[in-house]
């Protein structure tokens, strides 16, 4: 058998799912719809991992339209990681449905954290060269079979419980208002593009020269290179903590700036209200967080702000005012 | 053509970790980077 390989993905800041179901009869999962990255994947039935006990498993003894490929699919995330089976079925996507659709099935998940989550699995919306040995992403397979009038997705996410939506295949224009600002794919992979800098105050205080950023659904916050990041967190007033998260006056929001993103010389604002958020326990948490690398990650909080379009056709995104 | 799939905004793994008192135990035992969700991604530098 192959094993197939599947980039890390992190957990602990997914916070938009929605529900499939795969098979025939149809079971139903919850999944992270995520753009940064290309594969389908839920637990199996024959998963014993204590962090399988407490969501929905995928028994392909009762689907009648399962078949096994005999391949075998290994796929890290976060704190654990996963070792499976990638088998095909039909997937149903809202009233999309998706036939010979090749997914993972998670035998194992060792990872302690993974049972607090409330999502089963994970869909990713990347391009398909991301995906685990080739197999070619649930979007894909809605555009090859002819499902969607036009090769785009867009996602628009509220900050209440409900209200967040994924659109297949069109831009419903109730959710922006003003112009949709289009921006190339700088690799098309992630959907990565190229940013000009970051201002707060009037300064350019990160990202001078341009750097690189990947809009990402299963990331809830703006993750940069620590010096930009710190330098955000001064100009904001925000102080660190003993495990890397930034604290600041929940009073003093109201008095803090916008932090300002430049891509393709247009300005995006993300206010104070925006990037922050307050839990019942303390003080308010910054939505900014520290990577290792010099990638930026525009996530949810930038999201909730931006409509997002994704346009696979031409290679491009779309921004507009949510 | 164009379907519509709803999302439900849930707790993050961080806040329930926070609320269940265990947030500062997944940081002291797992060294966490989102930059590993991208090890394809491309830099300027």
């Amino acid at each position: 058998t192959e094993v197939a390989t599947e980039p890390l993905l992190n957990t602990l800041d997914m916070e938009y799912y929605g529900n499939i179901s795969i098979g025939t009869p149809p079971q139903d999962f919850t999944v992270v719809f995520d753009t940064g990255s290309s594969n389908l994947w839920v637990p199996s039935v024959s998963c014993t991992s204590l962090a399988c006990q407490n969501h929905q498993t995928f028994n392909p003894s009762q689907s009648s339209t399962y078949k096994s490929t005999g391949q075998n699919l290994s796929i890290q995330y976060g704190t654990g990681d996963m070792a499976g089976i990638v088998g095909s079925d039909t997937v149903t996507v809202a009233s999309l449905v998706d036939t010979n659709q090749l997914f993972g099935l998670s035998i194992t998940e060792p990872g302690q954290f993974f049972v607090h989550v409330k999502f089963d699995g994970i869909l990713g919306l990347g391009y398909p060269n991301l995906a685990a040995d080739g197999i070619t992403p649930v979007f894909d397979n809605l555009v090859n079979e002819s499902l969607l009038e036009e090769n785009l997705f867009s996602v628009y996410l509220s900050r209440e419980t409900t209200g967040s939506v994924v659109i297949f295949g069109g831009i419903d224009e109730s959710y922006f208002t003003g112009s949709i600002n289009w921006i190339s794919v700088s690799y098309q992979g992630y959907w990565q593009i190229s940013m000009d800098s970051i201002i707060v105050n009037g300064q350019e205080i990160a990202c001078s020269g341009g750097c690189q950023a990947i809009i990402d659904t299963g990331t809830s916050l703006v993750a940069g290179p620590p010096s930009g990041i710190n330098t955000i967190h001064s100009a904001v007033g925000a102080r660190q903590d003993t495990y890397g998260e930034y604290h600041m006056n929940c009073s003093s929001i109201s008095a803090m700036p916008d932090v300002i993103f430049v891509i393709d010389g247009v300005q995006y604002p993300v206010s104070a209200l925006a990037y922050t958020e307050q839990n019942d326990q303390g003080p308010c948490i910054s939505s900014f967080q520290n990577t290792s690398g010099d990638l930026w990650i525009l996530g949810d909080v930038f999201i909730r702000v931006y409509y997002s379009i994704f346009d696979r056709a031409n290679n491009r995104i779309g921004l507009a005012k949510a | 053509g164009v379907t519509k799939l709803p999302l439900e905004r849930g707790k993050k793994l961080r806040e329930v970790l926070r609320e269940k008192g265990l947030l500062h135990r997944f940081f002291q035992h797992h060294r966490y980077d989102i930059a590993t969700k991208f090890p394809h991604a491309f830099s300027d530098r």
